[in-house]
């Protein structure tokens, strides 16, 4: 699997990139496990704030009215009022982070509102200018700091107990502490790490965490510690902060040993694979192999849930016009399901086991996000929506090349919103230049 | 949007201070209806 280097980000900024290229942002709605994710609807462009006038020479700190005239992710671009179309002194600003208040706030506080120096001859009457450009218009809801506010508190604590997936054998789980919570996403330290970076990267609403004793409730291999004492201060995570997964019915026709499929490669997400089932655990979850890269003992089989938007019936590739990855050795060009079925004496899964659910998510080409590089998942990484399939988007990956692009779930808590690196102090990469691809 | 986060703009009051005095107007703003 290819992953990424470091990238310093001085000189990166994502209104300048947006401006410059003329670009869209995915919607902050697209994404529900983000601050202000799931009540964000409200806020488009022509919406007026009160925000610190920086054009004055009065000593004491002023506002001034701005309407948004670009909304991208978390970053809007503001445009002082009365500036009317010049767009030369407009700036970014970050609505989540910087001083943005919902117009009235200034009354209520006690701060005047003054016009920018730059045009503060353009009109002798600005109380009759702002009734003008006021009434009617919409601003920030008035508990908008406090959303915000509410929204950025996340249940995981240091030092937190939690099951995860070895990261260097899929097919197994490993306990791991938590030792960093930024923005929901958690640095994991794996047990037994004697100094501490043995780590792993994932959002807490991730499919690859979970309570401790849930792999051995199910029958996943799992990795036992040879830690004797535990450190004071540790607790294991309730289980109710982990992502729920829907209940299934194993007792009529269900996936069985051997049956074939396909699912996106966690070793290799720009590639859906011809797969098999390999076995079959407790509460819908299955371990699945790629075929013709499977290690003879097992071990890199990994565990997805029926309800997996990464598993797919046969033929889904095909029907979508997306590349089927064949099993590595088999070289028969095309490959077809029907003849790989028959000589491998094997049965595609049932369709009906899949699940068909497809949200309403809001992602269109061109939209861009901040994305987990999940071969690397401590990099968030500038990136693009190139293709979508249903719920599945292509995400590439900003100055890389394609072969570096992930398949991604419309509703993947490794999604983010411009500016959520900056919202959260999360560091974020920017597009790789070419000097640094080499 | 705002339906289905259960958020709905309402017409509010809003007061404006300048530093020649304070008025009104009438502006669109969404209340939390959760």
């Amino acid at each position: 699997a290819k992953s990424k280097s470091v990238i310093p980000i001085e000189g990166f900024d994502w209104g300048q990139y947006v401006g410059a290229n003329n670009l869209v942002g995915a919607p902050v709605s697209c994404f529900k496990h983000v601050p202000m994710g799931n009540c964000w609807g409200d806020l488009e462009e022509g919406l007026r704030v009160e925000v610190p006038n920086t054009d004055t020479t009065l000593s004491a700190k002023v506002y001034w009215v701005a309407t948004i005239v670009k909304l991208t992710g978390f970053k809007a671009r503001l445009r002082y009022e009365g500036f009317d179309s010049d767009g030369n002194q407009d700036f970014w600003c970050n609505l989540c982070v910087s001083e943005v208040h919902p117009v009235g706030w200034c009354a209520s506080n006690g701060k005047p509102l003054v016009p920018p120096k730059s045009i503060q001859h353009k009109y002798s009457n600005w109380k009759a200018f702002l009734v003008k450009r006021l009434t009617g218009a919409k601003t920030l809801p008035p508990d908008f700091a406090s959303k915000v506010e509410e929204s950025r508190n996340y249940p995981f604590k240091k030092l937190m107990r939690v099951e995860v997936v070895d990261k260097a054998h899929l097919c197994r789980t490993r306990v791991a502490l938590v030792e960093q919570v930024i923005g929901g996403r958690l640095r994991l330290v794996y047990e037994e790490s004697e100094d501490g970076t043995d780590d792993f990267w994932c959002h807490m609403l991730s499919p690859l965490i979970h309570c401790i004793g849930w792999s051995r409730s199910i029958g996943h291999r799992f990795k036992r510690s040879d830690v004797s004492r535990k450190t004071e201060g540790q607790t294991e995570a309730p289980p109710q902060l982990f992502l729920k997964v829907k209940d299934v019915d194993q007792s009529g026709e269900w996936f069985r040993d051997g049956m074939k499929l396909e699912a996106i490669d966690p070793l290799n997400l720009s590639a859906i694979c011809v797969a098999t089932v390999r076995k079959v655990l407790a509460d819908g979850y299955l371990m699945i192999a790629i075929d013709g890269s499977e290690a003879a003992d097992g071990s890199d089989w990994f565990c997805y849930h029926a309800t997996s938007p990464s598993i797919f019936p046969v033929g889904f590739c095909e029907i979508n016009n997306i590349e089927l990855a064949p099993p590595r050795g088999y070289t028969k060009r095309p490959f077809k399901w029907f003849d790989y079925l028959r000589e491998t004496r094997s049965i595609a899964a049932p369709v009906k086991l899949f699940s068909k659910e497809i949200p309403n998510h809001g992602f269109r080409a061109g939209m861009k996000l901040e994305a987990v590089d999940l071969m690397e998942p401590r990099l968030v990484c500038v990136a693009t929506v190139t293709r979508i399939i249903h719920r599945l988007l292509c995400i590439h990956f900003d100055g890389w090349e394609d072969e570096y692009d992930q398949w991604v779930d419309c509703e993947s808590p490794d999604l983010y919103p411009v500016g959520w690196c900056q919202l959260t102090g999360y560091q974020l990469q920017p597009p790789a230049a070419q000097t640094t691809r080499e | 949007a705002a339906e289905a986060t259960g958020r709905k703009w309402e017409q509010k009051q809003v007061q404006i201070k300048t530093l020649e005095g304070e008025f009104s107007v009438t502006m669109w703003a969404s209340d939390d209806k959760k």
